[in-house]
């Protein structure tokens, strides 16, 4: 769940 | 990342500069829509608040500042520059119509009530639909110039490039975010009937023109 808050794409 | 990211991203940023290209060689913004062009810079604006907060990599934060500063000097030529070749009359888009129900819509439908959050999800919602005033100008004045249409149909593939880096990420990663998606989906649906001219049409050479 952690990983979708990081905001990695444009 | 993954290849359809990146040939997504690089889609959008050739979209972004052969319209900028376009309207600083021609010196004229004919046909270009100067609301679509608003509403994408607010587009990025409220995506990359988190520019100076949240590092990601040189590249995401290169693109960032690349998106934001390219699609303000957009607007900035022309509003400003080449205002006496904007096309006022057929750039009618009541945007409100646009901004108030997605801001409504983000504080009711999002991942995580915080302003951070809630801004991201508007920001979301806003590219999805942020493109029909430039379809509505176009349906207006009945055609495109070529180097418009090619503007459309690299700025249209680059979401439906998102979606298969959505497909990719989900089976690989198990990444996976629903108001992304969704929200991608309805932008590249608007694009559909475009994407039908322009292959039927552009590419053999002949000028986009809607049917009348």
């Amino acid at each position: 769940k952690k990983a979708k808050n990081k905001k990695d794409e444009l | 990342m993954n290849i359809f990211r990146l040939v997504g991203d690089l889609s959008h940023l050739l979209a972004i500069f052969v319209l900028l290209l376009k309207i600083w060689k021609s010196r004229s913004c004919a046909g270009v829509s100067g609301k679509s062009q608003i509403l994408f810079a607010l587009v990025f604006i409220t995506r990359y608040l988190d520019l100076f907060t949240n590092f990601i990599s040189v590249y995401n934060s290169l693109m960032k500042v690349i998106f934001i500063a390219s699609t303000v000097a957009t607007v900035y030529l022309m509003y400003i520059k080449f205002k006496a070749t904007y096309d006022s009359n057929h750039d009618t888009f009541r945007i409100e119509f646009l901004v108030v129900p997605v801001g409504g819509l983000a504080f009711l439908v999002n991942h995580d009530f915080t302003p951070l959050e809630i801004l991201w999800t508007f920001s979301i919602y806003l590219e999805s639909v942020a493109i029909l005033p430039q379809l509505f100008m176009i349906s207006k004045t009945g055609e495109a110039e070529t180097i418009t249409s090619h503007y459309l149909f690299a700025l249209g593939s680059y979401r439906a490039l998102y979606l298969l880096n959505w497909i990719y990420r989900y089976y690989f990663e198990g990444y996976f975010d629903l108001i992304a998606v969704v929200a991608g989906c309805v932008q590249t649906i608007l694009y559909c009937d475009f994407f039908y001219l322009y292959i039927t049409k552009v590419m053999w050479g002949k000028k986009l023109s809607l049917p009348a």
